[in-house]
């Protein structure tokens, strides 16, 4: 939901 | 993941257990810049705010090596600024963090992807870390050497995003993955350690410390 983790890196 | 993003990882925690090892076991936090590592801690809360707003069970790695990050950064500042106060180096640790904060901060609500909190919280996180070790080398060429320990705290510090930026040609290149505002802080942030990285090389490999000229 909502968060579309764009940056998928730490 | 890939292997450069993998060891770049492995790197970054090297460097936080180097760190607080160095602190713990020495007692003393001499030649350390707090004011880096409060930037790191800063860096690692604004960009693993997601953390605390909608709590994800932990079962995958991430979210643990974010909580690990968040944690040992915070414990390290408590180290120094706290329990090893006395072993600070307060006078040499003189570079104005507010001159980094506030250009990254500043910067983040300028360039960005998305123009809403987190993202710019995000944003600074990055921009910040690109120069957060600034202070920590502002330090080393005030006292003009550093401790071998600390030497290789730096340099697995400074190779974790160089091996980012191989992981970032990698990702271009098979995902044509690309995250521009991480990949140019990421090459400004390694381009910082190259006089290091050359003194390292050159140096500390062959067990000489680094004393920069005074």
């Amino acid at each position: 939901y909502g968060c579309d983790a764009v940056h998928d890196e730490l | 993941m890939n292997i450069f993003r993998l060891f770049g990882d492995l790197s970054h925690l090297a460097a936080i257990a180097i760190l607080l090892l160095k602190i713990w076991k020495t007692r003393s936090c001499a030649g350390v810049s707090g004011k880096t590592q409060l930037l790191f801690a800063v860096c690692f809360i604004t960009r693993y705010i997601d953390l605390f707003l909608h709590f994800v069970s932990l079962y995958n790695t991430e979210k643990v090596m974010k909580l690990i990050y968040i944690s040992a950064s915070v414990f390290t500042c408590y180290l120094i600024f706290f329990k090893f106060k006395a072993t600070y180096d307060g006078n040499h640790d003189s570079m104005r963090a507010e001159f980094l904060i506030v250009p990254a901060a500043g910067l983040a609500c300028l360039i960005n992807t998305k123009f809403d909190a987190i993202e710019i919280l995000w944003t600074f996180s990055i921009y910040l870390e690109a120069v957060a070790i600034l202070p920590q080398l502002f330090l080393i060429s005030k006292t003009g050497e550093a401790e071998t320990i600390t030497s290789h705290y730096l340099f697995a510090q400074g190779s974790y995003r160089a091996l980012y930026i191989l992981n970032w040609i990698y990702r271009y290149h098979y995902e044509s993955h690309v995250d521009t505002i991480a990949i140019v802080a990421g090459v400004v942030q390694t381009i910082l350690y190259c006089d290091f990285f050359y003194l390292y090389i050159t140096k500390v490999v062959k067990g000489q410390k680094i004393v920069l000229p005074a």
